[in-house]
């Protein structure tokens, strides 16, 4: 099996490879790329028995499919996007313009003004129809992009319908005390606190 | 010196601290609830000193204040976004909300019917004065919020103007071939690729 966190920085390495011009990389220029180091690249890599040549590294295109494949990207996931506001419109946009690999299938809101708009491709739906959406469109992956105070409730709802993982941008924790559906909880001031430090004069830690 | 890897970490470990009711923790349960191994927290605190008491764990508040100095958080970081249109918006509003460590100093666009608009407390300026904007206000960092075609030539500004760090959101690569201003890109369908990973049947591997 492969672990986790080997899991979450095959989507960073996916994007390198699918952004590279040459036939042939290596960990060092992977691991420049994206900043872990060349031995956590070697080591992710050859979980999935991609060793590369010494000296030679690795074939950009086949390797590219191989985490895709071990992504289940060659099979298409579909999400639903909960809370058509300022980000999930953002989201919503932003997966439609361009090879995206991860298509909503369904965007949700209850505000009346919202509720029949499209964006792109998508018109919005009333929430009422959560259940049936998530049910009938076979959608297992759901983003959730609503106030904090809508969180839990939507959330336990979406567990509900049978979602399998949330990713959750409201700053709540949602779904605490069960573990049937995987939560992931992302904060973009996260990001911009790790810069932050790079940014600042430090004393002699 | 502390590895860049760790320091990336440590925003994490910082939002589970803060918002953990217990006074002491341990690395287990700062690992269960980063998505992290118990021996990566407990390498990464070590790096700083913090080696937690055998049996007991970590002291809570006092974990948070050392990690609060390290990313430098007691010196409020100001920033300054550039493209106030969905994701934008989100993002100066989210900051604004509670206590959000990183504060926007300024919010710069292009458009006349974005400009003097105000989000919370920001009142939107018109990007020709960006240069001044990000010396008398002495900004380090910035977020780039703006459409794909217009992301290289406002880093290049950022970078002359003495930016040390940007946090991308176009979909474009910027200020590839140089390496004074870091440059860290965003991805938000990253996330959701490595959690497509756990909710698609998988042959065996
Ligand atoms: N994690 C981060 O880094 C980050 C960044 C920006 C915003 N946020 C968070 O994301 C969320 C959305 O932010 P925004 O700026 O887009 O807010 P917004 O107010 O623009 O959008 C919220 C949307 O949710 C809808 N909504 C409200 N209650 C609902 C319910 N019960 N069911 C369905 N839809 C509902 C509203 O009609 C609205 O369209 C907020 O919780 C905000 O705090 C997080
Ligand atoms: N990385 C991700 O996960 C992710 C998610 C969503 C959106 N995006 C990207 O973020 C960017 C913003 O998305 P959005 O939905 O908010 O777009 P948007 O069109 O709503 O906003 C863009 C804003 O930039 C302004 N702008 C355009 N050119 C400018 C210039 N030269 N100088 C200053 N301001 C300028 C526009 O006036 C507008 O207000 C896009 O590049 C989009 O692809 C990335």
């Amino acid at each position: 099996r492969i672990p986790d966190s080997t899991i979450r920085r095959l989507p960073a390495y996916l994007r390198v490879l699918e952004s590279q011009k040459e036939e042939r990389t290596t960990s060092v220029a992977l691991g420049e790329r994206t900043g872990y180091s060349s031995e956590q690249v070697r080591k992710d890599l050859a979980y999935f028995g991609a060793f590369g040549t010494r000296g030679v590294g690795y074939d950009v295109s086949q390797l590219g499919q191989q985490i895709r494949h071990i992504l289940g990207l060659d099979r298409s996931v579909t999400a639903v996007l909960v809370g058509v506001g300022h980000l999930g419109t953002a989201l919503l946009r932003y997966t439609q313009e361009g090879v995206r690999d991860v298509q909503f299938a369904a965007a949700l809101d209850n505000n009346p003004q919202v509720i029949g708009g499209a964006i792109g491709s998508i018109v919005v739906e009333d929430i009422k129809h959560l259940e049936s959406v998530v049910r009938e469109r076979k959608i297992r992956l759901a983003v959730l992009t609503v106030p904090a105070a809508a969180a839990e409730s939507v959330a336990l709802r979406l567990a509900e319908a049978g979602v399998g993982a949330i990713l959750n941008f409201a700053p709540v924790p949602i779904l605490t005390d069960q573990d049937r559906v995987l939560v992931q909880n992302l904060d973009l001031t996260l990001e911009m606190q790790a810069m932050a430090y790079f940014v600042t004069e430090h004393d002699d830690l």
